[in-house]
């Protein structure tokens, strides 16, 4: 689930820092 | 002392829902109202004024800063598409729905981490297994979304890019298909939404209920997830109380509305996938393709 879904668990995971692809 | 560490959850979900979504229902019913200090937002009506909107947006600045470099960072970090969509901007007028789609796609993505800040806030929702996190994320974020823009329109239109522009329900309905079949469910489901009255504080203690939600498919551990939501539940219960003292069976209501989402969300990603299928120039935003692909 987690390869599947990489941005959003990013944003989980970050704090509130933007997505960086 | 239970009914005040319920009240104390309500509060703590309404600072954080003010704290990630710029735009309150406060703020979004005054501009629809014409009862804000500011100018009135730019009215979308036709062909003509989408492209003036479209210059007058390019021109106007973010609200916040802390927003502004956040909204930069995930247009940069998203640079493929942005390039796409420049580039779609030297076309001709067939393609204003497709680059019209693509501002869209920017804003969900944007709503998209908004609503994950806003989801990390509830108490206890971190403690949670992180592949549950992210099957709770997957599944409500367009929910969520959905509720969300119920503030925001009235049965002539929406508000669009933060309040600034309000596209009339007319002009999205005249689009080609199947653009012009995207908002339509929407401004059904928000006319009906809005006659239950909800202010910012109760949706803050609504939307939180949505993501808590135990029977998303592949949930490996419900029980907590059930527990996390029993409690706000009791929260949204008593607010509505005490908000709104004579709307009877309005917690009851307001319960029946995630069955309607539901259906409004499988058939919004229909639309997309047959989107997808359609427009060859299309290109979905990768966050959104995450979210979207093997939901339903």
């Amino acid at each position: 689930l987690k390869e599947k879904h990489k941005i959003l668990h990013q944003l989980l995971q970050n704090s509130t820092s933007p997505v960086d692809l | 002392p239970e009914a005040a560490d319920l009240r104390a959850l309500s509060r703590h979900l309404y600072e954080a829902y003010l704290k990630y979504f710029p735009l309150t229902k406060a703020k979004a019913r005054a501009i629809l109202s014409g009862k804000t200090a500011d100018n009135a937002p730019f009215v979308i009506h036709d062909m003509k004024s989408l492209l003036e909107g479209e210059q007058f947006i390019n021109c106007k600045q973010i609200p916040t800063p802390e927003h502004q470099q956040q909204m930069s960072a995930l247009t940069v970090a998203h640079g493929g598409l942005s390039g796409a969509h420049q580039g779609l901007e030297c076309n001709i007028l067939d393609a204003v729905e497709l680059r019209f789609f693509h501002s869209c796609q920017s804003r969900s993505a944007e709503a998209v981490r908004e609503v994950t800040e806003f989801a990390k806030s509830i108490p206890g929702f971190i403690e949670l297994d992180l592949n549950d996190q992210v099957t709770l994320l997957k599944y409500g974020v367009i929910e969520v979304l959905i509720i969300m823009m119920a503030p925001l329109m009235n049965k002539d239109g929406t508000l669009i890019a933060y309040g600034q522009i309000f596209m009339t329900r007319e002009f999205l309905k005249s689009l080609r298909k199947p653009f012009c079949q995207m908002l339509e469910p929407k401004f059904e489901f928000s006319v009906k939404f809005n006659t239950l009255e909800l202010d910012d504080s109760d949706m803050a203690l609504f939307l939180a209920v949505v993501i808590l939600s135990g029977d998303r498919p592949g949930l490996l551990n419900v029980k907590p997830i059930e527990q996390l939501q029993e409690t706000v539940l009791h929260a949204l219960e008593l607010q509505l109380k005490l908000n709104h003292p004579d709307s009877l069976q309005l917690f009851a209501k307001l319960l029946q509305k995630m069955t309607d989402l539901r259906q409004i969300v499988t058939d919004h990603v229909h639309l997309i996938q047959l989107l997808k299928k359609s427009e060859m120039e299309m290109c979905l935003h990768p966050l959104l393709q995450e979210i979207i692909k093997d939901l339903y």
